[in-house]
Parts: structure tokens; sequence; C-alpha cells
């Protein structure tokens, strides 16, 4: 037979409480349903053949299409080639506030250090209280070289410093903290804007929690305007996070998730997989 | 942004020349996208808008304007319904208040213990700050340095046991002539397990007078759950949402509140130790919808 609106209306309506309910963001799910819709109507199917098993797969291969859109990042590729001209690769992470940067951070170096790269850590959150002594504490626990200047200081001129020093003592890799902040706080995008120009990091990060409804939506597309960023780590998916997040996120801004946060240990990331995601959503 | 959905949708309403269960419905559906757009839990928007949705088609033969009002009060006393009204809280000043802060990694607990803080002080109680979190690198000097921009001291024992933090601190706190303290704990989320029971533990043993459960105000879907699982575990007697000061609305607070069945006591719009109001369900609701 051969599918009417009225036929898919009913699947469809579930479908839109399903990802919604799976933490995709509204304007995605939106996007979602009109693709299949628009595919669906129209569509021939043999008497047999179970509807709901179609939309299934049309929801399968929209999901993968919005996860194979960016352009896919081997951050360890990028990095060698720069360590064999011995120069060191600096990463920015930058994200609103307590979305947990920091603490990736700390997680990066520990799959870098694993991979047999030197990192330094740049303490460039000079404001928030007790963040100089959280990633030392970081440093301290992972027997990294930290730069780090007091509270208050030009955090653009410590992740420059930091980046001249790798260079002089040949540090493979810079790792950039960033204060969290809002996005709609223009001076303090402005300062971000600045510390990115006058760092010129090789990579920089949006670190987004998985936890987030909406807004996540509205965070990366600010932060990629203002500031530009290349990947996304996503945190907090041990919170047992449906995942929607990493689809809203990517949706909006074409950008790839290179690794989720699984915990608050060193060890708790893991490579992002869309296919593992898309199972984990569509079960 | 959202400020039109609600208006507009309104507009659209009376300025249909005759309202009837179509242009009903579309409204409903209208109010739908601006609360789930806001990040309220999906059951919920689906139970409110039903609900509004039948006082409506049943009242619809009243004249644009009033059928206008009545529109917006529906919307508003649904939510005053799940969130509360103003609630304050005013602990007596003559025997000692335990203020517990619980909730998710990254909410903004210890930010907010300070603010605290700073905001009984200025109503004239003797307050004492407890850092019990013995996980976060930095939590203890995170919460000193804030203690100290509002002259509050700050209890802490480099020590593995939580529980025994908060009351060797309430102890001490006490032995030096406090009234109110305000206990600041690590993270944690619904699937960390021992660290529920550690907060299970630690509100068994120094018997809180109030628990607060910090929610950050960007959360999403996973309010519900989170909130509940705490509701579950300790006697979560009020909310703050943070972050407000962001694009986030806060639905999720919206939703905890359902969960938990408590209200939103404070609001944090801010990072600074003065961005704390008391909680206005006028703007909040207004917030949500616009
Ligand atoms: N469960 C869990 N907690 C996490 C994860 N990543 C970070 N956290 C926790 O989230 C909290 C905030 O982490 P931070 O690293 O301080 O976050 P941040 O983005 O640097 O915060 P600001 O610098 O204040 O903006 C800490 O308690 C971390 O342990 C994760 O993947 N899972
Ligand atoms: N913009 C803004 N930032 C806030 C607000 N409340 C807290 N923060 C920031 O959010 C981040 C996390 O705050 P914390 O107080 O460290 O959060 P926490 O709940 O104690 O975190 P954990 O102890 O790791 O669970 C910090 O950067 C705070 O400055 C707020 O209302 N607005
Ligand atoms: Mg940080
Ligand atoms: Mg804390």
């Amino acid at each position: 037979k051969t599918l009417t609106e009225q036929d898919i209306s009913e699947p469809i309506q579930q479908l839109e409480v399903n990802l919604l309910e799976s933490e995709v963001a509204y304007e995605a799910v939106q996007y979602i349903i009109s693709s299949i819709s628009s595919k669906l109507v129209g569509q021939k199917i043999s008497r047999t053949e179970d509807k709901n098993k179609f939309i299934l797969n049309l929801l399968r291969e929209t999901l993968l299409n919005i996860f194979s859109h960016p352009t896919q990042l081997d951050i360890f590729q990028e990095i060698q080639k720069k360590v064999e001209n011995k120069i060191p690769y600096s990463i920015m992470f930058l994200g609103i506030n307590g979305t947990g940067k920091t603490t990736t951070i700390a997680k990066m170096s520990r799959l870098l250090a694993k991979k047999g790269y030197s990192v330094i850590l740049a303490a460039s959150d000079t404001y928030r209280a007790g963040a100089i002594e959280q990633l030392e504490t970081h440093s301290q626990n992972l027997g990294l070289k930290i730069l780090k200047q007091k509270y208050g200081s030009d955090p653009a001129a410590v992740a420059r410093d930091a980046k001249n020093y790798a260079t002089l003592h040949n540090y493979h890799v810079v790792l950039i903290d960033t204060a969290g902040r809002i996005q709609t706080s223009k001076n303090l995008m402005e300062e971000l804007a600045k510390i990115k120009r006058v760092s010129a990091p090789d990579l920089t990060i949006f670190v987004g929690d998985s936890l987030a409804g909406n807004d996540l939506v509205l965070q990366a597309r600010e932060f990629l305007k203002t500031v530009g960023f290349d990947a996304i780590i996503l945190t907090k998916m041990d919170a047992d996070a449906k995942g929607g997040a990493s689809i809203s996120v990517v949706y909006a801004t074409g950008k790839p998730i290179i690794y989720i946060g699984t915990g608050q240990g060193y060890d708790d990331i893991q490579n992002f997989d869309a296919e593992w995601l898309i199972n984990k959503l569509l079960s | 942004r959202v400020k039109e959905g609600l208006q507009a949708a309104i507009r659209k309403l009376i300025e249909k020349d005759v309202v009837d269960e179509a242009a009903i419905k579309e409204f409903v559906r209208d109010i739908q996208r601006e609360l789930l757009q806001a990040d309220v839990n999906v059951k919920i928007v689906f139970d409110l808008s039903k609900s509004i949705e039948s006082k409506l088609l049943t009242e619809r033969t009243k004249s644009g304007v009033s059928l206008k009002e009545r529109a917006i009060t529906l919307l508003y006393d649904e939510m005053v319904k799940i969130m509360g009204n103003e609630a304050k809280i005013e602990p007596p000043q003559d025997k000692l208040y335990v203020i517990l802060l619980v909730g998710i990694q990254g909410s903004g607990k210890t930010t907010f213990a300070a603010k605290l803080a700073k905001y009984f002080t200025k109503k004239g109680y003797k307050v004492g700050l407890i850092c019990a979190d013995i996980y976060r690198p930095g939590a203890y000097e995170q919460l000193k340095t804030l203690g100290d921009s509002v002259s509050t001291e700050v209890f802490w024992e480099k020590i593995n046991d939580a529980v025994k933090i908060a009351n060797d601190g309430k102890g001490y706190f006490v032995s030096k002539g406090k009234n109110l303290i305000i206990v600041d704990t690590a993270g944690r989320h619904k699937e960390e397990r021992s660290l529920l029971d550690e907060m299970r533990r630690m509100e068994e043993s120094i018997s809180p007078d109030l628990t607060l459960l910090v929610i950050d105000g960007t959360i999403g879907q996973q309010a519900y759950n989170q909130a509940l699982a705490f509701a579950k575990t300790t006697k979560v007697g009020g909310l703050v949402v943070t972050k407000l000061d962001g694009t986030a609305k806060g639905g999720g607070a919206l939703t905890a509140a359902a969960a938990t069945g408590s209200k939103i006591l404070f609001v944090s719009n801010g990072e600074r130790v003065d961005d704390i109001e008391e909680f206005s369900p006028t703007r909040f609701a207004g917030r949500i919808l616009g």
C-alpha cells in the first residue's frame, strides 16, 4: 500500500515523544521527524512489511546522517604530525560553568600519557575560586608540569607562556583550561576569543554536559559563532544520560563529538561511537 | 524569543472569530511547544496541557478578553501547583539550624553555599560553612576562598569520612556560638550507589533542618529521574535553581519540584556571591512562558 499522512501520524507522534524523552533537543526532534515524514508519505510498502519497522530504519538512517555529516577527527594523528616537526600541539577547552572542562583535561592528559606524549597544563582559569588549586592537584596526581600565575592574571598570557615553555622544553602537548562562562555574557565571550587569538591553539574543544536540555544547542551555537571550536566532548554520560544531547549538539553545530566523559576518574573517558549511541537510543 | 511564544499563542487564540475546539487544540499545542523548549518533563507537559485543554473546552463560550485572562490564569495556576508559591525559610535565631546542600556534579552547590552564608549573615544569623566534599580536588580551597569573601568561617578536616567531617563541624560551630550551619557536599548522580548511600548516612547522622537540592538550570529531561533519586534517599525540603543568568529557561527545576514534591526556594543567577534571589513564582513562570 502507499503510506498517507494519516497512516503515519500516530507513529510519528509517538516517535516525537520518544525522541524528546531520550533528551534530544526540541529543534533537532522537529528536524528529524519532518525529514522522516517527508520520506514516508507516498512511500509504497508491501502488505506484509511493518510500517513501524520501516520508520525505525528511516530513523536510524537519519541519525546516522546527522553523525556522519561532520568531518571526523583523528586527534592523535594530528598531534603526531606536529610532534614529528618538534612543535607542541595545543588544545583549548571551553564551555559554560560546571560542565567538566577541568576534569576532562585531567582525563585527556592520562590518555595522552598512555600514548607516550608529554603534557603540560595551562591554568588559564585565573578567575574562579579554587580553579588553580583544582588543576594543580590533578597535575600532582598525574605527575605533570603545570603553568600557572596568580588569580586575576591575564588568562591569555598564561596560555601563551605555556606554549612557549612547551616549545622551549620539548613538550608534545599543551592543554589549556579556561573559566566556565555563560555564552550570553559579551565581555566573557570576548575574553575567551582573545585567549584563543593570543594562544592560537591547534584544537579547540567545546565541553558540554550531556544532562543539559535545549540550552545545550544555544550554548554550542554561540560558542561556535563567537569563539569557534573544532570538536565536542560531552560529559556525565554515566549519569544514565540517554544520549539525546549528542544528537542535538552535532545537529546544531556540524562538529564531531570526539569523546564522552563517563565518570570522575582519570580513565573515565571513551571514544564517541555514533553506532553505539544510536543503538542505545533505539533500544 | 520565548516571550513571543506564549503571547503569540494567546493572540492567535483570541483573534479567531470562532474559538472552536480546533483553535483551543492549536493553542494547547503552542503551549506544549513552549514548555518542551523550556525543558519541562514530557509527561508533565502533556498532563498539564490536557488539564488546561479540558478546562478551556468547557469555557470557550467566554468572550475574547476573558478567555485570554482565563488561559493565562489556568496556565499560571497549573505551574504554581507544581513549583509552589513564594516560600521563605525563616530559621529560628535562638537555636541551631542546619542546612544540607546536595545535587549533581557541577550544579553550583559550593558557590551557592557561600551565597546562602552571605544571605543569612545579612539577616543577622551567625553562620558557619562545612566542606564535606572529600573527593573533588580543590573543594576545600574553593569553599575557603568563597567563605573568606563573605567573612564566614569554613570547617574542614583532611580525613576520608564526609559524615564525620559534617558531625565534627557541627560540634565545632556549636561551640563557637553559630546558629546557622551550611554543609556543602560532593556532587553525585542517581547511578552512584555508594555516593547516594553516603548522602543518606550524612542526613541520618547530622539531622539537618533543611536539605536543599541544587539543580542546574540547564538540566533537561533527566531532571525528573535524578531528582526522584535524591528525594528517595533524603528528605528534600526545597530546591535551588542555578545558572538562570544564562539562556536556560529552567523547566528542569519545575520538573524536579514535581518529582520531589518540594518547592523552589532560591534562584542563583550569576557567579558572584550576591547573585542569589528568593524564589518568585511569577518571575519564574514568566521565564518559562514569556
Ligand atoms: N559523574 C561524572 N562527573 C563528572 C564528569 N566530568 C566531570 N564531572 C564532575 O563534574 C564536576 C565539575 O567538573 P569541573 O571539571 O570542575 O567542571 P568545569 O567545567 O571545569 O567547571 P568550571 O571551571 O567551574 O566551569 C566535578 O565534580 C567533576 O568531578 C563525568 O563524566 N561524569
Ligand atoms: N553563571 C553562573 N555560574 C554559576 C552559578 N552558580 C554556580 N556557577 C558556576 O558553576 C560552576 C560550578 O559551580 P560549583 O559551585 O563548583 O558546583 P558544585 O555543585 O559545587 O560542583 P561539584 O562540587 O563538583 O559537584 C562554577 O564555575 C560556578 O562559578 C550561577 O548561578 N550562574
Ligand atoms: Mg574548571
Ligand atoms: Mg562543589
